[in-house]
């Protein structure tokens, strides 16, 4: 699989929707 | 000149690299009620950063990173094999189709978040990771090894609200999904077991015990691996905090609190935190989501579908199937992102395309694409873009693009898999 890492990741807001079966992002979250 | 600001971003040379400037702490982190500061392990804002818990290089650090991708390979590639015999087969029981021994291995670019465990409750640091699901930290007597840690061990006797967990209870059979191996018994305690790809590996007793968030976020009996034997490449931390999708995961455990919801902000230098907050209260308005892909179904991970990449401005030309048919999924902790190798190439080539004018430099471990920056006060980098399912369209920080060794060997931060289907 392809991995999207932690480098890549960096000053997004990530969000983990687990209940919801879904993952977001959005720019400048730090 | 107004194209070019937009595909291109125009960074400074010095701050490729690590400074000792003063810590600036997250505002979010600080003013939101279910939220922990997120630092880097070793970085100005961590206490851990000193002494013989040194920073690893960053070639070290790149090779126990090869190390977790080929661990979640073989994790998935198991999955999807039994998946496949159960096809032909008798559907077997969940537990069945789980790999018996591997996780993943801790990497070493990790984030550090600091919660409170027991009463009175001691602060511990431990690396959250999205892509395992047990929570442990070490304890006392830790009747093998510990690994050194910066905090004091956790000493289960020094708790009032500390209990260990019967092997005959439904969580100690728990065990078997969120960690690979199944709970054994000691004097009718549960004993847990979890070994990293690397051959790092936590044992020991599986208890309930109370866990501090922030002040206004207690959890009574939150089930947690008390560590007595734990050797590995943890630098410093005191354990994990693992946030994956298996029922002993931190997520599932807090549901009827959070809902299985959570974010984070990874700061982009070592002196600035992050956070990590539970719960769906001050999420962004800007926030754009992707359904969960099924490529993890059956496993604990976050799949994504990638469905396209973007170098300034352009959208690459690569066929959908090479994302398809080899999946994708976002970990926290690892540190450099992998695509598969046609995907990679159309990146490289593009990013090479906009980097002409800058000179080359020798590659390193898995990165291929480098750059001998000496001299340069400012360099403009190509931005990069990934489009996932949905409409997902997500621009990456200039922080995200290249990985600096050194000035005179700055490299684009991504590297491929071995080959499309892996």
């Amino acid at each position: 699989v392809a991995i999207f890492g932690n480098v890549q990741q960096q000053t997004l807001e990530v969000v983990y929707d687990g209940r919801g079966g879904r993952v977001g992002f959005a720019p400048g979250g730090c | 000149s107004k194209r070019y600001e937009a595909d291109f971003h125009t960074i400074e040379v010095s701050s490729l690299l690590s400074s000792s400037s003063p810590c600036v702490l997250s505002p979010k982190a600080s003013k939101t009620k279910s939220s922990l500061h997120v630092m880097h392990a070793h970085g100005t804002c961590s206490h851990l950063s000193s002494g013989k818990n040194a920073i690893p290089d960053r070639v070290e650090i790149l090779k126990r990173d090869q190390a977790r991708v080929d661990s979640f390979h073989a994790k998935l590639s198991k999955t999807t094999k039994t998946a496949t015999r159960n096809a032909d087969r008798v559907r077997q029981r969940k537990s069945a189709d789980l790999p018996a021994k591997d996780g993943s291995t801790i990497g070493s670019g990790n984030y550090i978040v600091t919660v409170g465990i027991g009463t009175p409750k001691k602060d511990l640091s431990l690396i959250f990771d999205t892509g395992s699901d047990l929570t442990w930290t070490q304890c006392e007597p830790c009747v093998r090894t510990c690994y050194s840690q910066k905090e004091p061990i956790f000493n289960p006797s020094s708790s009032s609200s500390y209990y260990n967990v019967s092997c005959s209870s439904a969580v100690c059979g728990a065990l078997s999904s969120a960690t690979g191996n199944s709970g054994s018994c000691s004097s009718s305690t549960c004993v847990y077991g979890i070994q990293y790809g690397d051959q790092s590996f936590s044992v020991g007793f599986l208890a309930r015990e109370k866990l501090t968030l922030t002040s206004s976020d207690i959890f009574d009996g939150f089930y947690f691996g008390c560590g007595e034997n734990n050797q590995g490449l943890f630098n410093g931390v005191a354990g994990l905090l693992g946030l994956g999708r298996d029922q002993l995961s931190f997520p599932s455990q807090t549901a009827s609190r959070y809902n299985k919801v959570f974010s984070y902000c990874l700061p982009s230098s070592a002196a600035t935190t992050g956070h990590l907050t539970f719960g769906s209260a001050g999420l962004s308005r800007s926030v754009k989501f992707t359904p969960l892909s099924s490529v993890t179904d059956g496993t604990s991970f976050y799949g994504l579908d990638i469905v396209g990449i973007s170098v300034a401005g352009q959208k690459l030309t690569i066929p959908s199937t090479v994302f398809s048919s080899a999946g994708a999924l976002i970990d926290s902790g690892t540190v450099i992102t992998r695509l598969p190798p046609k995907a990679y190439s159309a990146l490289k080539s593009a990013f090479q395309a906009s980097m002409s004018r800058y000179p080359t430099a020798p590659a390193v471990s898995i990165l291929d694409t480098c750059y001998d920056l000496t001299g340069y006060r400012t360099v403009a980098i190509p931005k990069v873009g990934f489009l996932f399912s949905g409409g997902v369209d997500v621009e990456l920080d200039a922080t995200g693009i290249l990985y600096a060794l050194k000035i005179s060997q700055v490299c684009l931060g991504f590297a491929s898999n071995s080959d499309d289907s892996s």
